[in-house]
């Protein structure tokens, strides 16, 4: 007699949080832009037996961003979750895992990020700063500003610029451009740059020194400008130990 | 003749007696929200 299909599984069962956890640091591990997401909920998970001690996994994840940026070394679950009113940014992904004599690995993943709807925060929070596009020109002035001020100031290596992960603009009561950036070592002292940029290069993967930036430029009635980074050191990159898998982003 | 009871009569029994105190299970998807829901 056919083994009866498995009772199905409930997205709080402790079974779907193992494939959740395993899931998320798939995700995690493999993005390699922006933050790292915290599971918010799990929406949905479906299990396709495929012979014993086999099954299929398909699961649709709720994600929120974190204040961690994805080179960040902090494990995840000290990275604090984005709060509403810092215009929240919600991941959803479906993933595939497959469960094989109980060991759980990651088969496929689609996500899709999307920010808080500029309504929903302004109804909470009526002058809070809302998202900027990435290639808006103040954000793009201030994060060139920031990084050459660091620059200038710095006894260490000279940084250049990864990637600008948010931006916010405040316009009421005050005017303020809120930028958050990730940065890399180059192999030339602060001080060499200022002879040569151009020979300012990142540092090969065994040496990478990635960091994080912000930086708050107050435009209007007064004008401040305040830049804080902080260089990670050197991570030695963990070798991708998951299934090797078809993932899509 | 056929008369057609009425809806809430009907209802009542056909309903399936439930014990005192029966709280039907939470649906087992979706799961709880850690955070918020944007």
């Amino acid at each position: 007699v056919p083994a009866a299909p498995p009772a199905p599984l409930g997205c709080d069962d402790p079974e779907s949080e193992a494939a959740a956890a395993v899931a998320l640091s798939y995700i995690n591990s493999h993005s390699h832009y922006g933050y790292k997401f915290a599971l918010n909920r799990i929406e949905n998970i479906r299990m396709l037996p495929q012979k014993l001690n086999d099954y299929i996994l398909f699961l649709e994840l709720d994600l929120l961003e974190t204040t961690c940026h994805i080179l960040s070394p902090t494990p995840l679950e000290n990275c604090t979750v984005r709060s509403f009113t810092e215009h929240a940014v919600e991941g959803d992904c479906d993933v595939k895992l497959q469960k094989l004599d109980g060991k759980l690995s990651v088969l496929a993943s689609k996500c899709h990020s999307h920010a808080d709807s500029a309504e929903d925060v302004l109804q909470l929070c009526p002058d809070c700063p809302l998202l900027a596009s990435l290639n808006n020109t103040e954000v793009e002035t201030t994060v060139k500003a920031a990084l050459d001020d660091y620059n200038s100031k710095t006894a260490d290596a000279y940084l250049r610029l990864l990637e600008i992960g948010r931006a916010k603009i405040q316009y009421h009561p005050a005017h303020i451009v809120f930028v958050e950036f990730a940065v890399a070592a180059t192999n030339c002292s602060a001080e060499a740059a200022k002879e040569n940029v151009e020979a300012c290069q990142l540092l090969p993967d065994d040496q990478s020194n990635f960091g994080f930036c912000t930086a708050t430029k107050v435009i209007s009635p007064s004008q401040d400008f305040q830049v804080n980074c902080q260089l990670y050191g050197h991570q030695v990159p963990t070798p991708d130990t998951s299934f090797p898998s078809q993932d899509t982003s | 003749s056929v008369a057609k009871r009425e809806v809430a009569e009907a209802a009542q029994h056909d309903k399936v007696p439930r014990p005192v105190g029966f709280v039907p299970p939470p649906p087992p998807c979706p799961g709880k929200i850690r955070y918020f829901k944007i």
